[in-house]
């Protein structure tokens, strides 16, 4: 019943991270009860809610290494209706440790079926196409590929879209995949000629919206707080705004 | 008898293979003879000189996953004096591929011995914490951690350096480690206070030099040659000159 969308690029810095806090804090203030998942290492989503990472017990790397109970995971932030699943460092160790298992890339979507009291459940990825973004891709409707209008960035999607393709062809089907082109600088040229690029290769696979350069995302996360929360009448939280118009726009269409 | 220079940070984004390229290309404008690796599966610094990753058997991954012979590997690039051991996707089992090898984090070290033709080796890493990256670790005289003047950045430092301090305590002793402030925005409130902090910090360990943001570096990879080559006289290509002076001004020192 929840919509899961994952954020997810191998692609390092293109705000996986900031897009997964902003759209929650956006859908939170639109009235929706929502889910966010740590899935990286460095735990900067957990970090960007105001919350040490450092509880091993309590973490996404307990459920997904040690097979605990996501029910014993205490996931509240002191955001209401925002409740998160916070990272630990020992998720270094997950490719090496799910390599092993059986059907590794169906733990998560197995974990968030026993709760059903999310509208949506947002997924943080790592920057690298290992063990954790495989159990995104898989447990997701959506994903999301935040991406800079840059020359490594946009590189990075012909891989991404490859892999989607290969988890859409096997283990979920109905997949679907959205671009978002992030870090945006209207007066940068190079930014504006790949951005065409994008357009014209991928279509409507990329979102209308995109996010562009807003420092008050940099402020927040020190806060603690989304965007939406920190300074609501600001651009960026504006273009998280209309892209969440835009993402229910066409998952109702679905 | 080479100097092997690392570039590393689990953080993503921070311009760890700009800093390869760019130092690359001063070193050979100096007289050097460079060695460039590549440790990433996106094979970034393998597309900015302009070669498409696409072969397995001439590649990083073979030489680490299938133990080839570093002698094997073609390295030539355009620029003369700047070889290149090019990465390919492959990579992105090493977690999985090394766990179960003999000293696993030694490969590098030992193949890189056998070549003597270089003044300078400079190694570009992956955004994680991996069996990659602690092959460089292991292998490098020196380790530059590029980080952006931001929150998430700052944070990943921590990491970083109890990892480069457990290596120092075990397989590389001599490891030195020196932070470089990059993607440097003057007008930004946010980044003038947060270089303060690293500043206070981490004293000498953080560059005097930092790297500010400069559109020409993202217009260089796609012509597919360093700064110094696509631009000489821009504001980036001097900063990473003085960067030179000072690296081989205390590695003189030691
Ligand atoms: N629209 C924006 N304007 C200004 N700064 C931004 C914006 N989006 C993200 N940032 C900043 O850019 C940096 C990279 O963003 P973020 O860490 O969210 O990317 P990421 O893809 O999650 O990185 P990683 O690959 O390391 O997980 C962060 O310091 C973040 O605060
Ligand atoms: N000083 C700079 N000014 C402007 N753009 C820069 C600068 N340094 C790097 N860039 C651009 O910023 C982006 C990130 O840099 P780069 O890809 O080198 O970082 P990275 O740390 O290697 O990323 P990853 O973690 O994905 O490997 C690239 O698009 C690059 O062209
Ligand atoms: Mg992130
Ligand atoms: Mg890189």
């Amino acid at each position: 019943n929840a919509q899961i969308i994952s954020v997810a690029n191998q692609k390092g810095g293109v705000a996986k991270t900031t897009t997964c806090i902003s759209l929650g804090g956006v859908l939170v203030e639109s009235g929706y009860r929502v889910l966010l998942v740590d899935l990286d290492a460095q735990a900067n989503l957990t970090l960007a809610l105001g919350k040490p990472p450092d509880s091993l017990m309590n973490s996404t790397a307990c459920l997904l290494l040690d097979g605990s109970r996501i029910t014993n995971i205490t996931r509240l932030t002191q955001i209401p209706a925002l409740d998160l699943l916070p990272a630990h460092a020992e998720l270094i160790k997950a490719d090496r440790v799910l390599s092993v298992r059986k059907n590794p890339t169906l733990i998560l979507k197995n974990s968030l079926r026993s709760l059903d009291e999310y509208d949506y459940i947002l997924i943080d990825c790592p920057p690298q196409l290992g063990m954790l973004t495989m159990n995104a891709l898989v447990a997701a409707n959506l994903v999301i590929i935040p991406t800079q209008a840059e020359y490594f960035s946009a590189y990075a999607l012909r891989n991404m879209v490859q892999t989607i393709t290969r988890i859409q062809q096997g283990e979920n089907p109905l997949l679907e995949y959205r671009v978002l082109i992030t870090l945006f600088d209207v007066r940068n040229r190079i930014h504006r000629s790949v951005r065409e690029q994008l357009y014209q290769h991928f279509g409507e696979y990329v979102f209308r919206e995109m996010i562009q350069i807003d420092t008050k995302l940099r402020e927040s996360v020190v806060v603690g707080v989304p965007i939406s929360l920190y300074a609501p009448k600001s651009r960026s939280a504006y273009q998280y705004r209309s892209l969440i118009q835009e993402i229910s726009g066409y998952a109702k269409k679905e």
